[in-house]
């Protein structure tokens, strides 16, 4: 597992909520409007304001979570997914649940 | 007037439907997506894939029309706007009178 590999699943293990996200980027302002609207403040990581790095996060978590979009979303160290999944998991009523359990509510 | 403004007048002008796009932006998808179940086939130019000359354009679409953003819809020559714009027209009902028109039909 590289340095960066490392980064990332301690990013998640210690943060309740993580989205990877770039800043242009309207389906991941969506998701972190949404969280935000929850009065949950994820820890938000804008890929395309770290130069190079970004692009090795991205490469990074598709070989963690088979996903190389953004935004890619965990929750209490588990890899949700993206917005679509985000939004769906909230329509369902499951995500509060979860982020409060992340939170250790 | 610049090489490039008037190139875009002049795309905007002889096509019905033009998206400025870019290609992996889900946005821009939404707004291609809802053109093909309108059986519409709009001038998709993808600003991604155009290197130095896309970001001019995208520059040059701010001048015309006030809009940076991607997608930017023209219809009938006539500047829409961006994703929310042409989803809002098409849930007033507008949207494909317009296209029509632009069409000729
Ligand atoms: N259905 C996915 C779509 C994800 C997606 O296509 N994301 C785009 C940006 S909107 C992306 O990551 N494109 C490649 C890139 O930006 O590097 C979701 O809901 O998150
Ligand atoms: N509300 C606008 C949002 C447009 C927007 O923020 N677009 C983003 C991409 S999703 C953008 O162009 N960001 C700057 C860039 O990509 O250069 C719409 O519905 O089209
Ligand atoms: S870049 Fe446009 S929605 Fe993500």
């Amino acid at each position: 597992s590289s340095p960066l590999e490392e980064t990332v699943k301690t990013t998640v293990a210690q943060n309740p909520v993580v989205v990877y996200s770039k800043s242009w980027c309207s389906y991941s302002s969506e998701v972190k409007s949404l969280f935000k609207s929850l009065q949950v403040e994820p820890l938000v990581v804008e890929l395309d304001e770290l130069g190079s790095e970004g692009s090795q996060l991205q490469n990074v978590l598709e070989k963690i979570t088979g996903q190389y979009t953004v935004p890619n979303v965990f929750i209490g160290g588990k890899h949700i997914g993206g917005c679509s999944d985000t939004l769906q998991m909230y329509n369902k009523g499951e995500l509060e649940g979860i982020i409060a359990e992340a939170s250790g509510k």
